[in-house]
């Protein structure tokens, strides 16, 4: 029961740092917004709303196909409050 | 010592101590939580006599930004510590709106580090320290965002203080997702060189709608310090919530007639009005730093530890008190207690690392038992295998269970040393139907005990429909051997009973789920069932219960005993007609113990 979908992506490109993370977000019309952990990487793509209740299948399916990519979610809003 | 000191001593030493505690910063009279003396604040003064500061210790603030440039704050800002995850750039500064919505981080540093003796605002807890501001409440919070916020500069900053959550609307279940997760692991195994990073929680402020801290995963995770909130007058306060995974309290707002918080706030100014857990605990935050100068080679483990030997009950007040398998006093609102500062330095600077964690899961076998509505049910589950845990720190109960309104649900935990913990409180807002589903409900009530012997589950259902609990596994974290190697076995619980009277005897004597009286009764200040059960004398035997063991020996907690385990006696026929009267009034209990 997660809220919207945004138009970030966590992705896990293993040996992304050479370039190759870079390299597989802008192929895909992706901005690499840098590194979570590890070979993890924020990604964010502009032509995608940042507010939608359905997922971006197209821009998930462009890097799920990819060979670089291990694994890639497009992130969902989480309702966090200040305390 | 401090209040007395200040009038009139005319000693050079007395006037260098009363100078040491003497600040010029405005506020620093209304810090009442730091500075009232009589054992009534976090006994942070004596620390900063002996020069902890928190100086080379860095504290992050995960929030909505920081005001890099306050003159409290810029001196001890650290760049290094900081990122704006929000807007992807270095620069937490957060965004000035009309309503100052985003004035909650640049709070909680002050309450960390804001510089002392500048004759600006307020007196940081750790005033020597280095902090930083994460920016990333001020956005879409997904998993990604939270993560890479938990893992920012993991060799570089010390602890992370979040004062913030899932929505303590009584209705809500969610915690860390996969990203944010694996950002603990990664932060308490590799971060600090190893030794661990140190994650500060908020409890909650979700007491108005009886929401219960263990409904939040980062709260109950056994990855946070988790720190609750007393008033000034030792009160729990109004949005407090209760739960059994708080390790410990910090003083913050109350009611009214209660003073607040006070820090730094947006446009260089300064507020004494910081409120809630979010306030309580950066407090705790920066004790922790005063802490870690003290020893640097504590691990995120080490920290809770010293946290749980310190912490204070005394003057704060709650009806939910008990004492554990191990003479501590612990309680849902407050967990150990208030925090100590200065005691915590002591401790930690003699503190010998603990042994390694480890980790023993049992998993209760063929858990698929309905709950009659207005019902409750106990399970049971023998711990006898789990030869690596002998010394419990955190343990979770992670459940699965369906039920049509999941608010309706209370659980309760009984260790083998009989400390009775409460999981999970009615909810009266949860109308939810998805159950929980292997949630790990973490408590740290059984801290020290010894884990072999029979836990019992016990699952209330105060609705009208019938519930079903189809899962419950026990994962049990804890030592070998003696966290510290002057800890001799039970020889802490004997030291904390001598202190606290016989004000402690358990009464094991109740109705098991088929109805049965046990056929042993327990007694005296502490109920450790030692693990030297005899398999063999039993007869029948169901799902790892022994069901009747054979004379001579002893039946206790579904197990047969050739003697009785301490603390326990042989127990007669006469004594089980009369037991249920006599063990009602406490003071009777105790007499006969």
């Amino acid at each position: 029961n997660g809220g919207h979908y945004t138009h970030t992506w966590a992705v896990h490109i293993p040996n992304g740092d050479n370039g190759i993370a870079d390299a597989v977000a802008k192929e895909h019309g992706f901005v690499n917004l840098g590194k979570i952990f590890d070979d993890h990487y924020h990604f964010a793509h502009h032509k995608v709303s940042k507010r939608s209740l359905t997922p971006a299948s197209h821009h998930q399916t462009r890097l799920d196909l990819d060979e670089r990519v291990h694994w890639a979610k497009q992130q969902r809003a989480k309702s966090r409050s200040k305390r | 010592d401090f209040i007395r000191m200040r009038p009139s001593r005319t000693s050079s030493r007395a006037m260098s101590l009363v100078d040491a505690v003497s600040f010029d910063d405005p506020k620093w009279p209304q810090m009442w939580y730091l500075n009232r003396g009589n054992g009534l604040d976090m006994n942070v003064i004596p620390a900063w006599k002996e020069g902890i500061t928190g100086k080379g210790v860095v504290v992050t603030i995960l929030d909505d930004g920081l005001e890099s440039n306050h003159p409290d704050i810029e001196q001890n800002y650290d760049p290094k510590a900081s990122y704006d995850v929000n807007s992807h750039d270095d620069d937490p500064m957060p965004h000035y709106d009309m309503t100052d919505s985003n004035r909650h981080g640049t709070r909680c540093a002050g309450e960390v580090a804001a510089t002392a003796n500048n004759s600006f605002c307020a007196v940081g807890i750790a005033y020597g320290a280095s902090v930083g501001g994460v920016r990333m409440l001020d956005g879409d919070v997904t998993d990604a965002v939270e993560a890479r916020s938990l893992s920012l500069n993991p060799q570089h900053i010390d602890i992370y203080s979040a004062s913030w959550g899932p929505d303590d609307d009584g209705k809500t279940v969610d915690g860390p997702g996969e990203l944010a997760s694996r950002a603990f692991i990664e932060g308490t195994t590799k971060g600090r060189g190893g030794k661990g990073s140190i994650f500060i929680w908020a409890s909650g402020n979700g007491g108005r709608e009886m929401d219960n801290c263990n409904c939040d995963g980062y709260t109950n995770s056994i990855w946070t310090l988790s720190i609750s909130s007393a008033t000034e007058e030792g009160n729990v306060p109004w949005y407090s919530e209760k739960c059994s995974s708080t390790l410990a309290t910090t003083y913050s707002s109350g009611g009214q007639s209660e003073k607040q918080v006070v820090t730094t706030d947006l446009h260089h100014s300064c507020t004494a009005s910081h409120t809630g857990t979010s306030a309580s605990a950066p407090l705790a935050a920066g004790i922790a730093a005063l802490v870690l100068q003290s020893n640097q080679n504590l691990t995120w483990r080490d920290l809770q530890h010293i946290v749980v030997r310190t912490a204070k009950p005394a003057n704060l007040k709650d009806s939910s008190w008990s004492i554990n398998g191990v003479g501590r006093r612990v309680s849902h609102s407050f967990g150990y207690g208030l925090m100590d500062a200065s005691d915590m330095v002591r401790v930690a600077r003699t503190w010998k690392t603990v042994p390694e964690q480890q980790r023993c899961e049992i998993n209760a076998p063929h858990v698929d038992k309905a709950i009659p509505p207005r019902k409750h049910i106990t399970l049971q589950l023998a711990v006898n295998h789990c030869l690596s845990v002998n010394y419990l720190e955190h343990v979770q109960a992670k459940i699965t269970l369906t039920s049509q309104r999941r608010g309706d649900i209370q659980l309760y935990l009984r260790s083998p040393a009989n400390t009775r913990v409460t999981l999970l409180t009615s909810r009266i807002h949860d109308n939810s139907r998805s159950g929980f589903n292997q949630w790990p409900f973490m408590s740290v009530h059984t801290w020290g005990e010894s884990p072999h012997g029979n836990w019992q589950l016990e699952i209330h259902n105060e609705g009208r429909y019938m519930a079903q609990i189809t899962q419950w596994d026990m994962i049990l974290y804890g030592t070998e051997v003696p966290s510290q190697p002057d800890d001799e076995p039970n020889k802490s619980q004997r030291n904390q009973f001598n202190l606290y009277g016989n004000d402690m005897a358990h009464n094991d004597i109740e109705h098991d789920a088929s109805g049965q009286w046990r056929n042993m009764q327990q007694v005296g200040e502490v109920g450790m069932a030692q693990d030297r059960s005899n398999a063999a004398a039993c007869l029948k035997w169901n799902d790892q219960k022994c069901l009747e063991c054979q004379e001579p020996s002893y039946f206790y907690q579904d197990l047969c005993y050739d003697e009785c385990p301490q603390h326990t006696y042989p127990q007669t026929h006469a004594d089980e007609l009369d037991l249920d009267v006599e063990l009602s009034d406490p003071d009777i209990t105790a007499a006969n113990a």
